[in-house]
């Protein structure tokens, strides 16, 4: 059982973090990295580098081989153009490594799947709205898997200023063309559009990501502790973290892994192929 | 009496907010346009401009004519290499109005002073150390005019997070020799020095801004108001804006002015008649 999650976003969004808590466990690629030491800030290469790390963890009783992809270096230069082009290449290469896999006249009863199921794209929480850059990335991620957009650090936005920047990018998004996962009418019945309308609705997730826990009144709570309050993770009157986590985790995990292997793949594999 | 403020940043760092909070007066170039609709997000204009307004306010009993000047389209784009060219232009195309005023058989007992005293660089705060771009900025900035980061929107970094951000951004300062207000040694006697010293030691200010009142124990206080919170902006266990503007308005406003016209413009003079 496998689920391929990849994270883009400059450095400094919380995306490591939002990870570890996604997981309950220390996946990101610097929590297990010996290279960083955790004093030190990450260092930003000098280009953009796409590092996947993997880890066996247990979801609900199911044994989940998790593998998360993170772009170390994306967004984070003076000059940042193009640097979306390692991240599509890396994409279609798990594409092109599952088909000649399938291709095999002796292939393998389950074909490793490295395809990226989901890509959380992290949208800084200016409150104005999305970034030349956040557009030109998505509306070609869009075409080759299926694209999340989160708003990151929501706790840096008030309820209200959420709601604004919310519909902000909605517009922004529709405007380019811009399809975001769940895209209506992809894999739905009735039954599912109904859901994925309230959900759509309620996109992109404002997330808080957090791996330390608190006391409160007996209970464990994870959170960001501040001087004018407890942010907590888990709480819908904080943040949708927990929106987050279910649709990923519970609901929608075989969906992302359908929408990718019969949608976004058959793209690729037809073209390929025809080529 | 003229006192004049550049605020150097990316979009949506609360930069407009932070001076209307200052001056506790609509003073930021957005708040008086009638160009931007308040319900749309400010446009990124194609090129950096460099935009200034002017106020007289009363501050302290004292008349003050405040010009505010603002770099919309800084750092927005996706390449955003030479962005700080027209700053440091603008800059010393006021020094060199200054000058010709200067040098005239006929000139005005006061020369109007265009002069920025001060350019309030804001960073953004992901916790982790500068961006290239910031340093790069700094470092031709502080040639010319007295520099001073702030850590913008600092509500989204716990007290920790801060002084870990602070001791590192300080770090990489020192190691491109980026001099930020106030310099060591510079127009500086024993008690300012003292003074000083501890301004340097918690500088750059974390700082939240606020144009929003709420009712505390039937007092009026600024602050953000989130479902898990009042972040006060006057409250010092919250976040650094009153030492902030202390300095600006209160205790160095003058020694600025000195500076830059003592320092900074001089240096200019000095080249530009060598020249
Ligand atoms: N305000 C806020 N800070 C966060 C959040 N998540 C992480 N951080 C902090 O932001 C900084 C950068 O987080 P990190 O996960 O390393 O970001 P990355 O560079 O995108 O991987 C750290 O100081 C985190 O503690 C969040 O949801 N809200
Ligand atoms: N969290 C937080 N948000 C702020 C702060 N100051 C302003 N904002 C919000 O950030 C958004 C952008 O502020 P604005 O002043 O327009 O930023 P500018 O583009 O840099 O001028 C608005 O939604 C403000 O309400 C702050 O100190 N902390």
């Amino acid at each position: 059982f496998e689920f391929n999650i990849m994270v883009v976003g400059p450095s400094g969004l919380g995306k490591s973090t939002l990870v570890n808590t996604l997981f309950k466990a220390k996946v990101s690629r610097r929590a297990c990295s010996t290279e960083d030491s955790q004093a030190d800030a990450p260092p930003i290469p000098q280009s953009v580098q796409v590092k996947s790390v993997s880890h066996v963890i247990e979801e609900s009783g199911v044994r989940l081989k998790l593998t998360v992809t993170d772009t170390p270096g994306f967004g984070d230069h003076i000059n940042n153009e193009n640097c979306w082009i390692p991240i599509i290449e890396y994409i279609n290469e798990q594409y092109e490594k599952y088909l000649s896999e399938e291709i095999n006249i002796n292939r393998k009863k389950h074909i490793p799947d490295t395809r990226v199921h989901v890509c959380l794209y992290f949208v800084a929480p200016t409150g104005h709205n999305l970034k030349p850059l956040d557009i030109e990335v998505m509306k070609r991620l869009d075409k080759v898997c299926n694209v999340m957009p989160v708003i990151s650090k929501a706790d840096t936005l008030t309820i209200d200023e959420r709601l604004t920047f919310k519909s902000r990018i909605k517009e922004e998004l529709k405007k380019h063309g811009v399809q975001t996962y769940p895209m209506k009418g992809v894999n739905e019945d009735e039954e599912d559009a109904k859901i994925n309308d309230i959900l759509r609705d309620q996109m992109p997730f404002a997330v808080v990501g957090s791996d330390k826990s608190h006391d409160v009144d007996g209970k464990k709570v994870l959170g960001r502790l501040t001087n004018w309050g407890l942010i907590e993770v888990e709480n819908p009157n904080h943040c949708e973290f927990s929106n987050l986590r279910d649709m990923l985790i519970r609901t929608h995990m075989q969906d992302l892994k359908e929408v990718t292997d019969n949608i976004h793949y058959e793209n690729f594999r037809r073209e390929r192929l025809a080529a």
